[in-house]
């Protein structure tokens, strides 16, 4: 990088190839990067809401962005991440890249009328995205 | 090929569009339900949809259960942390017959007897009954005499095998009740776990029991309450309240991995022979023991 710095700056920028830190921003800030997103609905837009009494509303969130191809510790993506990005790069492109999904959840409390008019509280495991990761 | 992996799919697809109720994406695609294809959740909100007649429930019973979700679920709906982690399931029912058999007497505070059958079709197999409360709810805050003291007797019946044979009764039970109302009470609860534990763990679809209370002014608290008459209500037949744990793998066992974290030695509940834990992940996650931060 040296020479890159000591250029004239009068002078037309080096072709991309050589402009190595251009091409390592790539790797450590990808552009629309893998994180959470919220989601907010209310079960009355499902028409679900003649059954369904409580939440009032519902944010399950979803994954959604870019893997950066050296996925490291940012994401916790276990190791095979890294493999299976070499595999489309390298052997197989049918094979997809690792993608953005859900890492984590948290449970949600559903208050319901069943058929018969008897009412429910239950609560059930997962409903709502936490965190995101990439594999 | 590609071009003939990709044609069912676009047709499946059309098929998905074409029937606009989101709910539909829940059914599977053939109509049919095979065994197992769709798990205990999807049931449940497939059963849901908008299509089948629903009973409404009653208006205090409703009210009673909003209540009790907000004191066991934040805004966004995330269950607490401080509630009781023991169960995961509270299902109301309200009776769906009550007959008055002895008419009550208000002089000496004894309540009609009330016949009630509850139909549990719901609870499922998976759900292990912890606790079960009958719910008498006021539909007007009503002012008792401070101190209260009732005498319950309840009667747990054979369901009715044939309509001409008598209800056989199984058992009866007796207890007294002695309790201090706040004003402005709106319900109370009497516990009846020891008395259902064996109905319910039995899978039993339904349950006729006939309940009726006895209540007199506790004298000696509160003299001044000899002039005032002593109003009853109680004739509002009760709902029945089941704290369930369900430990099917749908259901939050938000506490159970917590507890296998923390402590992974047995817990006393499991002493007992509770199944309180689904054989899942959490308890293998309970075997492995914690490496002690030096």
């Amino acid at each position: 990088g040296q020479e890159t710095i000591s250029l004239p700056l009068n002078k037309p920028r080096a072709p991309a190839s050589l402009n190595l830190s251009e091409y390592f921003k790539q790797f450590l800030f990808p552009q629309h990067e893998c994180e959470l997103h919220d989601f907010r609905l209310s079960f009355s837009q499902l028409k679900w809401d003649n059954w369904i009494v409580a939440p009032p509303r519902y944010n399950p969130r979803y994954c959604k962005g870019d893997c950066p191809r050296a996925v490291g510790h940012r994401y916790g993506s276990p190791v095979h991440t890294m493999v299976q990005n070499i595999i489309h790069e390298k052997l197989d492109s049918s094979v997809p890249r690792p993608s953005c999904v859900p890492a984590k959840y948290s449970p949600l409390s559903v208050l319901t009328i069943e058929p018969d008019g008897s009412i429910a509280y239950k609560e059930y495991e997962d409903m709502i995205a936490t965190k995101c990761t990439c594999r | 090929s590609q071009a003939s992996r990709g044609e069912p799919q676009i047709a499946a697809g059309a098929e998905l569009e074409s029937e606009a109720e989101p709910w539909s994406l829940l059914r599977p695609l053939d109509g049919r339900d095979r065994s197992g294809f769709l798990s205990p959740l999807f049931k449940v909100l497939y059963d849901g949809q908008g299509g089948t007649p629903r009973l409404q429930p009653d208006s205090r019973a409703l009210h009673y259960m909003k209540r009790l979700y907000k004191a066991y679920a934040t805004k966004e709906g995330i269950p607490k942390s401080n509630r009781s982690p023991l169960y995961n399931t509270v299902r109301l029912f309200t009776s769906c017959a009550q007959h008055k058999q002895a008419p009550g007497d208000q002089a000496t505070g004894s309540v009609p007897s009330v016949d009630l059958l509850f139909n549990l079709d719901r609870v499922t197999a998976v759900e292990n009954l912890l606790k079960s409360v009958l719910l008498y709810t006021f539909s007007n805050s009503i002012s008792f005499p401070s101190a209260v003291k009732c005498v319950c007797n309840l009667v747990i019946k054979e369901p009715e095998s044939s309509s001409r044979t008598p209800h056989r009764a199984l058992s009866s039970f007796t207890f007294n009740l002695q309790f201090e109302l706040k004003k402005k009470y709106t319900w109370f609860e009497v516990d009846v776990t020891t008395l259902l534990q064996p109905l319910v763990a039995s899978n039993k679809k339904s349950i006729h029991m006939s309940v009726n209370f006895t209540c007199t002014r506790d004298q000696g608290q509160d003299p001044s309450a000899q002039d005032r008459p002593f109003n009853v209500t109680l004739q509002v037949p009760p709902s029945l309240l089941l704290y369930l744990n369900d430990t099917s793998a749908q259901a939050y066992h938000g506490w159970c991995s917590l507890h296998y974290k923390r402590r992974p030695s047995r817990s006393a509940d499991q002493n007992r022979g509770l199944s309180v834990c689904p054989q899942g992940e959490g308890s293998a996650e309970g075997v492995r023991s914690p490496r002690h931060r030096r």
